[in-house]
């Protein structure tokens, strides 16, 4: 047998040219952890739902990625995550959307896909569902950086200047 | 936006998506990250995938799904060209991820499939990209936009961390 495990992450910046050498190899450390988490899964015989998910949750957990700790703001100011997971062995599968105390949404998604009848759950109802099934609770604000804040900021006062926010936020991955 | 697209040693694979979403986003807007056959798909019998880019051109293609039937009828076509079948295990399962490569679905296939799809989406206006692991052990990437951390392991090849 052979296991693979392939990662991604968007890290708000467009180019390689306006990257600090700090903010690169910040970066690219937390990469290099979260794909040894993931492959120390695999290499001991685990599977890939519990590798991808493992990945996942320490980049969820670093600010310098837009998901979890470091996501973007809302235009109201406010942080709300997005996540999904997939079985192919089953193609059983879970969705999260607009959640905003639960620090790894990666595995409320997966907590949908396994201990839900449901594949996608919204808003308040799955933050509910997310405390029902004892995941960790985390206050709004623990989710925010000075970043993410400069960046909608940013993106405000251009929406007033005629762009739109989607114009705006491309560059931030 | 993050992603992790992983085939085991059992040659299951599985992915998974997760995001803040678009900076300044309202009225519920809601991207590709969290929709099954968008942003993230996962199915022995073609491939896992996660995405990452604009959303909404995404879920118009529904790019992960894409790869994934592409990878999954491209196999049977070769299945049928050597008037062949999927062996099945012990459980009565098709033994996919043994048998793919030997009947010539190689990494190349997986990487033209997976650019294709990109193309599409990159027709329609959209950018972006998407991580893609198969069943028999084949990892690739295929983005269209600069920016994008991606890191890539496996039991044959190491590790390694890049940036497009």
């Amino acid at each position: 047998g052979r296991w693979t495990l392939v990662i991604h992450g968007g890290a708000g910046v467009i180019e390689r040219d306006r990257l600090t050498a700090q903010q690169d190899a910040d970066i690219r450390a937390a990469l290099s952890h979260a794909l040894e988490t993931g492959s120390a899964v695999l290499r001991d015989g685990g599977s890939s739902l519990d590798a991808v998910e493992a990945a996942i949750r320490e980049l969820e957990d670093d600010p310098h990625f837009n998901a979890g700790r470091g996501a973007v703001f809302t235009y109201d100011g406010a942080i709300e995550h997005d996540a999904s997971i997939m079985d192919g062995s089953t193609r059983a599968a879970g969705a999260i959307t607009g959640t905003s105390h639960t620090r790894h949404p990666v595995t409320l998604a997966r907590r949908v896909m396994e201990n839900s009848p449901h594949v996608f759950l919204r808003g308040l109802g799955a933050d509910q569902f997310s405390v029902e099934q004892g995941l960790e609770q985390v206050e709004n604000s623990w989710f925010e950086t000075e970043e993410r804040r400069r960046q909608l900021d940013e993106m405000l006062a251009r929406e007033a200047e005629g762009l739109s926010a989607y114009d705006v936020d491309l560059k931030y991955g | 936006t993050v992603g992790a697209v992983a085939v085991d040693l059992e040659g299951n694979v599985a992915a998974a998506t997760s995001t803040g979403g678009l900076t300044g986003k309202r009225w519920g807007r809601i991207g590709d990250s969290p929709v099954i056959g968008a942003g993230t798909y996962a199915d022995n019998r073609g491939c896992a995938v996660s995405a990452t880019g604009a959303g909404e051109y995404f879920i118009r293609v529904g790019v992960a799904h894409e790869i994934c039937a592409q990878i999954r009828f491209r196999f049977q076509q070769r299945l049928e060209e050597a008037q062949a079948s999927v062996p099945l295990d012990s459980e009565g399962i098709p033994e996919y991820y043994v048998h793919a490569s030997e009947f010539g679905l190689e990494a190349s296939d997986i990487q033209e499939i997976a650019d294709g799809v990109i193309g599409e989406m990159e027709s329609l206006g959209g950018s972006g990209g998407v991580i893609v692991a198969t069943p028999w052990g084949t990892g690739t990437y295929s983005f269209n936009t600069p920016g994008m951390y991606r890191g890539m392991a496996s039991s044959e090849a190491g590790a390694n961390v890049a940036i497009y």
